[in-house]
């Protein structure tokens, strides 16, 4: 690994960061989610800890820019440089700019998040069936008002799950309409539009007004990307137009003809014979994740590293289930120490109990103190996004996993699932964090039901919240609990008779006395004093059918309440019982 | 099936700017990443200056150290990747 001259690094380790824009390439609640988990990735193995702010100057500024972006280190267009960023200290220094010519995804293609229908938020489903008919992109049929929808499951004849794609028709991002739909035509600069525009900005962002005049009333927002939005060529956003004539034959779909590279492009009229308007099909494009995990290693001292495996090698590569390599891990541990494991990421405020700031620039946040104060509050964040279709067996870990009334839960960033071992249903999910306990935070580290008040306890970072069905208590410090700082998180909950819970951290365990939420004396103890032969860094301790389980990685340890390793076997066909 | 006429191949607006020769765009990566200055890649002794810059690169990003602009470090220089220098500030 290699830190920047002079071993630049944070004086701090509770830093800051915030979102200035976002690119209309993917939904607002998919970039901040992949930036919190680019800072995850960091937190988890130092004592740093990453709170998004939504005004103000924040360590970490983050923004999306084309070409030349304000900082004298243009851009280059689709491909070639995507990011970059800035090691830390003041002003500039720390913050991460990424390329809006790129084509951002989560890496594996085009990721169209729905809103309103039935499908809660869920991503689209390609391709999927339609009156007999597959498609592969969101569709107007069966709609006489024009507004693009897509199904959410393979087959919307069978499941009747769908939800509208993004659209300027349904809504907007920034500006200064609270995410009102365009009205079309309107006028600006004398001038009657009936489709969102550049025209009158430098930075290449489409946008509308969303009354019928902007020079009247100046009202505004930026229109999301259509699925079929093209990316780079000469109209960057507009969405292909199909058919279209090229050297006078007729394409109903993306072609690479005329090109020797073999990129997909479309036109972005009925004719590029005629009008010359075209751009790239949207292709996998890069994940904003991995991307911007890489970034945030710059903003935090590092600097490139040639072992090719590692976040911090310069070049782009997808990777599928990422894990933080030893190089990059000695790293940035060379700069800021190991810490006691990963430190609290404050969770996103809770939508409703706070203002929402205006959004004025492409999407960003309020640049000042006035406006904050006129801000009217944006609807209230849409309910998570749940994709029924995501399928628990395809996760290899989870952040907890714990029974709750008798159902086994399986956590994982913002969703979980349930299986209960009375009834034979299988594996039911994916459910809504957000929408079954209101103001958890996405990531879980641990969490039990008390046996005897039939209270569930979460955990995350050193934070704590008591649910007694929907009402909340928290989140608290786990200081509260009367467990010290060399806790860093909470790996698992064994639930033992008498109102007594095993809190596991480390390679250490304290135990709560839940009625009056406090360890007691003599507590840490030494995992391995006790429990021999599970592993001491175990991902999740719950306790199942009378035994205690220790998973790390694909396998779990059962013991027997005599402090017996009875069985070794896979988390995801054992305890998941996937086929 | 085969095409019944040749392809026609089109120049895109917006994409004259490409067309860089191989040495031209070895040369500008190359300093822009930092293995070599700008005085460097316009010497007279170029030559002798590209590979010692190439051979610098070759060595960061694990290629193998040929000196030469051959097909994996071409292939590199144009991999999509991150802005930040990989030698110096």
């Amino acid at each position: 690994f290699l830190t920047f001259e002079g071993d630049l690094k944070w004086d701090h380790t509770d830093l800051t960061y915030r979102v200035m824009n976002y690119s209309p390439d993917l939904d607002r609640a998919i970039i901040d989610d992949a930036f919190m988990r680019a800072f995850k990735v960091w937190s988890d193995v130092t004592p740093l800890t990453f709170t998004q702010i939504y005004s103000g100057e924040a360590d970490i500024m983050i923004m999306f820019g084309t070409q030349e972006h304000g900082d004298g280190y243009p851009f280059d267009g689709k491909d070639g440089l995507l990011a970059h960023a800035f090691p830390p200290g003041r002003g500039v220094q720390g913050d991460a700019h990424f390329d809006d010519d790129e084509f951002w995804t989560l890496g594996t293609g085009l990721v169209v998040k729905t809103r309103y229908g039935n499908a809660n938020g869920a991503d689209c489903h390609f391709p999927f069936v339609f009156e007999g008919r597959s498609y592969s992109r969101c569709i107007t049929e069966g709609r006489t008002d024009g507004l693009p929808w897509c199904a959410t499951t393979a087959s919307y004849d069978a499941d009747k799950t769908y939800g509208f794609c993004p659209s300027e028709l349904l809504y907007t991002q920034g500006g200064n309409s609270d995410g009102s739909p365009c009205v079309f035509p309107f006028v600006f600069g004398g001038v009657s539009y009936d489709a969102c525009t550049t025209d009158g900005r430098s930075d290449g962002y489409r946008w509308c007004a969303t009354t019928a005049s902007f020079d009247q009333d100046k009202k505004y927002g930026f229109c999301p990307n259509r699925d079929t939005a093209v990316v780079g060529g000469n109209s960057q956003g507009d969405p292909c137009v199909f058919p279209f004539t090229f050297l006078g034959e007729s394409y109903s779909t993306c072609t690479s003809a005329g090109r020797q590279d073999g990129k997909l492009w479309c036109a972005t009229t009925g004719s590029y014979d005629a009008d010359k308007k075209w751009g790239f099909c949207p292709d996998r494009g890069y994940s904003i994740f991995l991307v911007a995990a890489h970034e945030f290693g710059h903003s935090l001292g590092l600097d490139h590293s040639s072992v090719r495996e590692a976040l911090m090698y310069p070049m782009y590569r997808y990777v599928e289930d990422f894990q933080l390599h030893a190089d990059d891990v000695r790293g940035i541990q060379y700069l800021y120490g190991r810490g006691s494991g990963p430190e609290p990421t404050a969770p996103a405020p809770v939508p409703t109990q706070e203002p929402q700031p205006v959004p004025t620039e492409a999407g960003s946040a309020s640049t000042t103190e006035e406006e904050e104060e006129e801000g009217t509050p944006e609807p209230t964040a849409e309910p998570s996004p749940v994709d029924p279709s995501r399928d628990a067996c395809m996760e290899n870990k989870f952040d907890a996993i714990t029974e709750i009334n008798g159902e086994l839960h399986f956590f994982k960033n913002g969703k979980y699932w349930t299986r209960s071992s009375v009834w034979k249903s299988g594996i039911q999910g994916a459910f809504s964090i957000a929408d079954t306990w209101p103001g958890l935070p996405a990531v879980i580290d641990a969490a039990f039901q008390d046996v005897l008040t039939k209270r569930v306890f979460f955990f995350a970072g050193r934070h704590f919240w008591v649910f007694s069905g929907k009402s909340l208590l928290g989140p608290r410090g786990i200081e509260k609990l009367g467990i010290g700082k060399e806790a860093g998180r909470i790996a698992g909950a064994l639930q033992r008779g008498r109102g007594k819970v095993l809190l596991f951290s480390g390679e250490n365990y304290w135990r709560l006395d839940v009625k009056v939420q406090r360890v007691d004396k003599g507590y840490p103890r030494a995992t391995d004093d006790v429990f021999t032969g599970v592993p001491l860094d175990a991902r999740n301790v719950f306790l199942y059918q009378d035994k205690y389980h220790f998973c790390q990685g694909h396998f779990c340890w059962r013991m027997t309440p005599r402090y017996q390793v009875d069985r070794v076997g896979y988390l995801k066909y054992d305890i998941l019982q996937c086929p | 099936p085969l095409q019944a006429q040749p392809r026609a191949v089109v120049t895109f607006p917006g994409e004259l700017v490409r067309g860089l020769s191989d040495v031209e765009l070895a040369e500008s990566y190359l300093v822009r990443f930092g293995y070599a200055t700008e005085g460097e890649a316009r010497t007279s002794s170029k030559h002798v200056s590209l590979a010692k810059a190439l051979r610098k690169m070759q060595k960061q990003l694990g290629l193998e150290e040929t000196g030469q602009l051959d097909a994996s470090t071409l292939e590199a220089m144009q991999a999509p990747r991150c802005g930040v220098p990989d030698v110096g500030r």
